[in-house]
C-alpha cells in the first residue's frame, strides 16, 4: 500500500507547496503513482497545478463525516499524477474539530479506507500543510507514515525546527501515530554563494548529521514563475537546476521506500 | 492615544515579522514611541530583537483572563522601543477561544485598558500576526486600527490577496471592529531586475490603485542576516537599501496617521 509523506513546517513561506506538487510531478514521471491532498485553505498547491479551489471538493467533508475520500480524487491531467484539492471551508476545521473528542485522529480514519481500497495502486500519497501546527497539521501528521520538513536556509527558519521535531514525538509517545518517522529534513532556497545559507546547512548538519536529504533545492526564480503558468518545474523548465534537484529528490526518496 | 496596526498576511514568509521589527525600530529612531506585540506563537519577531521566549510573558495569560496586557510590557533595550514577547503556549489559543463567546473581541478587552491609561504615551502599536487567518489574527485585526499587509512581489502571494481583504470587510460588518482599516499594501522582498516582481507590482497596483505604499522594500540578503545576531537592520548595517526602505516606510506611516 502507498507511502504517506507529510510536508510540513509551521514556519511560512519556506518551500512546502513547491515541495509537495514538483516532487509529486517527478514521483509521476518515474512511474511511480502519487496522490497529492492539498491540507491548505490557502489552495496554493491546487492552483500550482492549475486547478481551482471549488466548495465541496476537499476532505472538508469527509473530515465531518460527509463523503468519503476515495470520491474526492480529481485527475490533473498528468499521468500517474491525481490530487485532492483544498477549498476555503478547510480553515474551519482548526475551530470546528476543537470541539470534537478523537480530534487528532480524523484524517487517519478518512484516508484508511482509501489506503485499503487503493483504487489507483498509488506509491506516494503527499499531503501539503498548512504554516501551523494547528489541528489540520497534527492530522495529517496523524495519518502520515513520515514527514518531510522543508527547511529554507535562513536564519529564522531554524528556529522552528525543534518544535515541530517535538511535536513528531509527542504525536508518537501519545499514540496517536506510533509509527510515524522523520522522512527527512529538506534544505531549500539554498544559495550557494550566500554565507547565510552556508552557515544553517552546517548548523543543520551538525545537529541532525542522519536527517538531512543529500539533495538541496537551490534557489531559482524559475520555481517562483512557473506557478503562474499553473506548470510543474518539469513543465515549465525541465532542464532547469530546480527541475533537476526535484528529479533527484524523487529518486532518494524511491530508494528510501522502495517505490 | 496610540495607532493600532496589524501586520497580517495568512499566506508564509512575505516579511511581516522582518517588517513588523525593522518599522517598529524605525518610528522608535524616529521619536515614535512604540510598543511591538509578538501575536506569533513562533515567536520570530521576539528573537528577532534578541529577546527570548518565556513562559508567562506574552498575551497568553491575559487572554485567558489571567494578568494585564501593561504587566507583560518589556525593555528592548532600544530608545522608545517596547515590547509584548511570545510564547510557545499562545498557539494554544486558537483552540481554546473556539469554546468561548465572544471570542473575537478578546484582544480588543484586553487591549483597551493598556490604550486608555497609556504608561508610555505610545505613538504606535504594533501587532505581528502568525501566517494563519486562524482566531489569533481575527483577534489581532478585532483589535486593530489598521492593517498593514505585507506582500512579497511572487505569484503565489498574489493568490491570498482577496481572502484577507474579504476577511477585512467580514470584521467591519459583523460589527467586531467597524473602524478598521487598509492602511495599505507593502511589497516586500522586491527585485526590480526580476520581470515576476515586476509583474506582481503591476498587476496589484491595478487592482488597489490607492492602497500601495509607496515605499518597496528590496531583497536583500543583510534583512535575513541581522536577525542572527538579534539586530535590527538600522543596527546591523544602516546605510543598508532595506533599512533606508524602513526608514521611508515610518515616515509613510507618520505622515499618514499624524504620529
Ligand atoms: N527553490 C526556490 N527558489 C526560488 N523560489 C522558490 C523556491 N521554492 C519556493 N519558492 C518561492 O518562494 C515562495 C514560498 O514558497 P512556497 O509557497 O512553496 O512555501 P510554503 O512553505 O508552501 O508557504 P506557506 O507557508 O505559505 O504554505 C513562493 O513564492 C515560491 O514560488
Ligand atoms: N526584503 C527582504 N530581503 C531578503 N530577505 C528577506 C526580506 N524580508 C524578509 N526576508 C527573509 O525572508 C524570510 C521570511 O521573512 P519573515 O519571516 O519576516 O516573513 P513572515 O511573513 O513573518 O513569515 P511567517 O509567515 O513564518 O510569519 C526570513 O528568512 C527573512 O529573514
Ligand atoms: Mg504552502
Ligand atoms: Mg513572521
Amino acid at each position: 500500500s502507498a507511502q504517506v509523506l507529510a510536508i510540513a513546517n509551521q514556519k511560512g513561506g519556506v518551500g512546502k507547496t513547491t515541495t509537495a506538487v514538483n516532487l509529486a510531478a517527478a514521483l509521476a514521471e518515474a512511474k511511480v503513482p502519487t496522490l497529492l491532498i492539498d491540507m491548505d485553505p490557502q489552495g496554493n498547491a491546487t492552483s500550482m497545478l492549475g486547478l481551482e479551489r471549488t466548495d465541496g471538493a476537499s476532505l472538508y467533508g469527509p473530515m465531518n463525516g460527509e463523503g468519503i475520500a476515495r470520491d474526492k480524487i480529481i485527475e490533473t491531467g498528468r499521468k500517474g499524477l491525481w490530487m485532492i484539492p483544498a477549498e476555503v471551508d478547510l480553515a474551519a476545521l482548526e475551530t470546528e474539530m476543537a470541539r470534537r473528542d478523537n480530534y487528532l485522529r480524523q484524517m487517519k480514519q478518512v484516508l484508511g479506507p482509501l489506503r485499503e481500497t487503493d483504487p489507483f495502486h498509488l506509491g506516494m500519497i503527499i499531503i501539503d500543510c498548512p504554516p501551523a501546527l494547528g489541528l489540520i497539521s497534527m492530522n495529517c501528521l496523524g495519518a502520515a507514515d513520515s514527514l518531510l520538513i522543508t527547511l529554507q536556509t535562513e536564519y529564522l527558519a531554524m528556529e522552528g525546527l525543534g518544535q515541530i521535531l517535538s511535536v513528531l514525538d509527542q504525536l508518537r509517545e501519545a499514540g496517536v501515530n506510533d509509527h510515524l518517522e522523520l522522512a527527512g529534513v529538506l534544505m531549500t532556497m539554498y544559495d550557494k554563494r550566500m554565507r547565510l545559507s552556508q552557515e544553517v546547512v552546517a548548523q543543520v548538519k551538525e545537529h541532525l548529521p542522519d536527517s538531512v536529504f543529500k539533495t538541496m533545492i537551490p534557489r531559482s526564480v524559475r520555481l517562483a514563475e512557473a506557478p503562474s503558468f499553473g506548470q510543474t518545474i518539469l513543465e515549465y523548465d525541465r532542464w532547469n537546476p530546480g527541475a533537476r534537484a526535484y528529479k533527484k529528490l524523487a529518486k532518494e526518496l524511491i530508494e528510501k521506500y522502495s517505490l
